[in-house]
């Protein structure tokens, strides 16, 4: 609530209708249903990056793995965030507030929800060979946060 | 260096890189890596013992948790990985093999040879300078081949000890960490523990002065290593004597300042 105690508490009984009224109000004014429909198909998604060692010319170094595919997240969360399941909820409210306040407070962002790790096996400058575990190198899942 | 998928609407990165962006770009991945460059002298091969044991540990973690990265090359004759390999390997952050450095110290001119040539085969260090700070070692293992041997009795057994070398000649001191009994006709991997050793090594690298091998015939008596078959330094490359650490990372790691 944007309003303090007083407002929170005269409200109480009805919250929901509140939000549900200042969002019909919002989608009024704004066109929001018709551009959902436009922006459906540039909603939050993975994409594939695949970081070739191979190509950088690092294979006289690293053993392996030949490359991986790192993925990163694109695209944007807009009204209705409930529609993607991958929104958290603080992201759904998040999308409200901008709503009613779009100058000030921002858009969720598009980013990973959930991270993978990967291992690399290299040589150091003294041929002793590293094993290294690297944790949430790989994006599994985007979501609107 | 960079390939997307063709659902990608952007443009970013569906350019050819000037060279300094793809210098920069390297820098980033090293970045990832936790390097400050590539190694600067590249004259290891992939076919030494070392490699092939912490190959098969990659695959290992690539056929078990990672189950998405196929093994790469075979790996078959290297030091197979224990069970009790495994178990390290779940517990770690990061594994290091280290090569031996013993035969690597060149020969002073004026010294005899052979002696030099006979001591080395007996003597293995490792240089555990390079280990991060934040890193701390759960387990170590020293792990030295030993072949089959032809001209020996079938039931013949020999008697292999591995010390710690506290001082060195003149006054020499040794400490004893591990013995046991090998059959003339075994062949395969030793394995001796070494995670006391490495960790009082990483906190006190003075007091690394490497290992120190006897071989024992069954009558008590010192005789060479190669006449048990033990791969001590002039064997194949791929079963050269080496150490394996398994780390565990103490906090959290956090990339540079760049």
């Amino acid at each position: 609530s944007a309003h303090g105690n007083k407002g929170r508490q005269s409200n109480r009984s009805k919250p929901q209708r509140t939000v549900q009224d200042a969002l019909k109000a919002a989608e009024a004014e704004t066109g929001a249903v018709k551009d959902v429909i436009t922006t459906e198909s540039k909603g939050c998604k993975k994409h594939e990056l695949y970081v070739s060692f191979r190509d950088l010319g690092w294979q006289d170094w690293i053993i392996a793995p030949e490359g991986y595919a790192a993925y990163y997240c694109e695209g944007e969360c807009a009204f209705p965030l409930n529609s993607y399941m991958n929104a958290t909820n603080h992201a759904i409210v998040q999308t409200l507030v901008h709503f009613i306040n779009p100058e000030t407070v921002p858009k969720p962002c598009c980013a990973p929800t959930q991270l993978h790790g990967i291992s690399v096996l290299y040589f150091d400058d003294s041929s002793n060979v590293i094993l290294k575990k690297y944790r949430n190198m790989v994006v599994r899942a985007c979501g609107c946060h | 260096n960079f390939s997307i998928d063709n659902e990608v609407r952007s443009s970013f990165i569906q350019r050819r890189l000037r060279n300094h962006e793809r210098k920069e770009m390297q820098r980033e991945i090293l970045s990832l890596l936790g390097l400050p460059h590539r190694p600067r002298s590249i004259v290891h091969t992939k076919h030494n013992a070392a490699p092939m044991f912490m190959l098969d540990l990659y695959n290992t973690i690539s056929t078990d948790a990672y189950s998405y990265y196929k093994p790469i090359l075979p790996t078959q004759g290297s030091a197979a990985v224990t069970p009790q390999d495994s178990r390290f390997l779940d517990n770690a952050d990061m594994v290091m093999s280290f090569v031996n450095l013993a035969f690597c110290i060149p020969l002073i001119a004026d010294q005899d040879q052979d002696h030099l040539y006979q001591q080395h085969q007996k003597e293995f260090r490792f240089d555990l300078s390079r280990i991060p700070e934040e890193e701390v070692v759960t387990a170590a293992e020293f792990r030295i081949y030993k072949d089959f041997i032809q001209e020996s009795y079938e039931n013949e057994t020999f008697r292999v000890s591995l010390y710690q070398v506290l001082q060195e000649p003149p006054n020499r001191e040794l400490l004893l960490l591990d013995q046991r009994v090998i059959w003339a006709a075994e062949e395969g991997w030793l394995v001796f523990d070494l995670t006391a050793t490495s960790n009082l090594w990483v906190v006190n690298p003075e007091q690394n002065l490497g290992l120190h091998l006897v071989l024992e015939d069954s009558h008590g008596q010192r005789t060479n290593p190669r006449l048990a078959g033990l791969v001590t330094g002039s064997g194949p490359q791929d079963k050269q004597p080496f150490m394996v650490v398994f780390f565990k990372a103490n906090e959290v790691r956090f990339r540079g300042t760049r």
